[in-house]
């Protein structure tokens, strides 16, 4: 996947880092100091449908169904810019009983994205 | 993009950054409150000191990496109660722990669950202690006797006492009480249980949401 740049217009991961502290949940969550929430933003134009990142063969798939279908008429419908890689985020937090709770929530962080 | 513009993504007006900004936390905390069933985050009433926090943490055995169940649906996670004690008198001490949470106990299914304690012996002693696991009656009134175990301490330290089955379903249905009676001719004011950096705790691994799954199929 590609990370934004300033003036990124297609299809890219944007960095976005949430600080506990920041948002007043320091006190319930014993750790991490916070976690990269990330999200996936820009333009996914027919051509780049499937763009690489991490999905080559389907990029191929599609460009070849769109060449069938332009041949007959207009492909429909739009691609866009979705996460196409996340991962878990541990976390370590007092429960309402003040019990220590500790769990992987899976798929939290994204991680790359990539256009549908 | 600056306000006024347009979406590079949807074509739409883009927001002002820190309107941008205040709509991705809010987001950032959705995410995290559902992904960990709870409705809104927890308010702490009975703060845990930094030094009973840390000594249990040291205990805690780290869930294997890449345990993650192949279901997403199902999560399992490491729990850590530490004791409210109850009623206790020279011949025994009760140890309250209560686990609620938004979801409904059905759903939560206790995986493995052991009560670790600190004491202090006089050099040379051993020490019997009776374990008594109380439940609440069927119609959560008075609690019953559900099972027991005899320990033999015979060092100071922490003990690790593993509990079956009764006392994992009564975790699992947010309460636990476990009666720690000292048997033999141990005096017991030489003994001391716990104290602030060593506040006896249940450690639990639990699988949630698992049932569910178990049900559909």
């Amino acid at each position: 996947g590609i990370d934004c740049q300033e003036g990124s217009r297609m299809c890219c991961r944007q960095e976005f880092f949430v600080d506990f502290r920041e948002i007043g949940w320091h006190d319930w969550i014993i750790q991490p100091e916070g976690y990269a929430m990330n999200f996936c933003i820009g333009q996914c134009p027919l051509h780049v449908a499937g763009m690489p990142g991490i999905a080559a063969s389907f990029h191929t798939a599609v460009l070849n169904l769109l060449k069938a279908n332009t041949a007959a008429g207009t492909a429909g419908g739009g691609s866009c810019c979705v996460p196409t890689a996340r991962r878990p985020l541990s976390l370590l937090y007092y429960d309402r009983d003040s019990n220590i709770v500790k769990t992987d929530i899976p798929d939290m962080v994204v991680e790359a994205c990539g256009c549908s | 993009p600056k306000a006024g513009g347009q979406c590079p993504a949807c074509g739409g007006p883009t927001l002002e950054l820190e309107s941008q900004r205040e709509l991705l936390l809010h987001l950032a905390k959705r995410s995290i409150l559902d992904k960990l069933h709870l409705s809104q985050r927890p308010t702490l009433n009975r703060p845990v000191s930094r030094a009973a926090l840390r000594t249990a943490l040291q205990r805690l055995h780290g869930v294997p990496q890449g345990a993650l169940p192949e279901d997403n649906r199902e999560q399992e996670c490491e729990i850590i109660s530490f004791a409210e004690t109850g009623l206790s008198t020279i011949n025994q001490t009760r140890l309250d722990f209560r686990f609620s949470s938004d979801r409904t106990a059905g759903d939560r299914e206790v995986q493995q669950a052991s009560l670790m304690f600190f004491v202090q012996l006089p050099s040379n002693t051993t020490w019997t202690l009776k374990v008594r696991v109380l439940v609440l009656g069927p119609h959560n009134t008075n609690l019953t006797l559900a099972t027991q175990y005899l320990l033999e301490v015979d060092a100071s330290g922490w003990h690790q006492l593993l509990l079956g089955p009764e006392a994992q379903a009564a975790y699992s249905q947010g309460h636990l009480t476990l009666e720690l009676v000292p048997e033999g001719q141990v005096a017991q004011s030489s003994v001391s249980l716990g104290g602030t950096a060593h506040r006896p705790f249940v450690a639990a691994r639990v699988r949630v949401g698992g049932k569910h799954r178990i049900h559909r199929r």
